[in-house]
């Protein structure tokens, strides 16, 4: 565990802290996309099947419960909570998760390290958490104001991936025996290049310290 | 010989 991977990992959780906040404390959800959350419930229980066979550190194993409980139950808070899920923006977050999910599986099925039941779910999960992220951005478009809970739940949500890059960069060349990892590298590429322009915004906004406001 | 694909991180 270097640096990097510790770094990424706590703003991968800080982001969910960031948002389990917003809807435990004020009850709201505005400027959340369910679909997004819906896809990364999706992603970790695709991803984290190895739970209960692959043990490789109680660090991995906590973690991996916690991504699994938390994504479950942010899902469940916005479809089901009485008060929360009445902020939920339906009207704006119209973007098709289907859309993503179906190419996705396909890749993984094609382009994939070992075509087993388990691989191709993993491969697959990693694709999805690339685009996963398209229709919170596309909600925040269309969101006249976004509060700060979401920008910086975004933001965290962002940072995580870049900083997983450095991560690989650095095992790449320390750990002997990390291999290539072509898949997990190019689709962390791609999912951390999908926040260049919401970075963009996000760190003008706080230099500026104006609210922030992607321009449609 | 460990197996092509090992998932360490999350």
């Amino acid at each position: 565990m270097n640096i990097f991977r510790l770094a990424g990992d706590m703003t991968h959780l800080m982001s969910i802290v960031v948002l389990l906040l917003k809807m435990h404390t004020i009850k709201s959800c505005a400027g959340i996309s369910l679909k997004t959350q819906e896809l990364y419930a999706l992603v970790f229980i695709t991803r984290y099947l190895d739970i209960f066979t692959d043990f490789v550190s109680l660090y991995n194993t906590v973690m991996k419960i916690f991504f699994l409980g938390t994504s479950i139950s942010i899902v469940w808070y916005m479809r089901y909570h009485k008060v929360v899920k009445q902020s939920y923006d339906k009207d704006h977050d119209t973007f098709r998760h289907y859309f993503l999910i179906l190419p996705c599986f396909l890749l993984a099925l094609i382009i994939n390290d070992e075509f087993t039941f388990r691989e191709v779910l993993w491969t697959f999960s990693l694709y999805l958490e690339a685009v996963a992220i398209i229709p919170q951005l596309v909600l925040l478009q269309r969101t006249k104001n976004i509060d700060n809970l979401t920008g910086n739940y975004v933001f965290f949500l962002g940072a995580y991936r870049g900083l997983y890059i450095l991560n690989w960069i650095y095992r790449y060349f320390t750990d002997s025996h990390y291999r290539r990892k072509g898949i997990t590298w190019t689709s962390g590429i791609v999912q951390t290049l999908l926040y260049a322009d919401f970075f963009y915004y996000y760190i003008r906004s706080w230099r500026r310290n104006e609210r922030l406001n992607l321009p449609a | 010989e460990s197996k092509p694909t090992e998932h360490d991180e999350l």
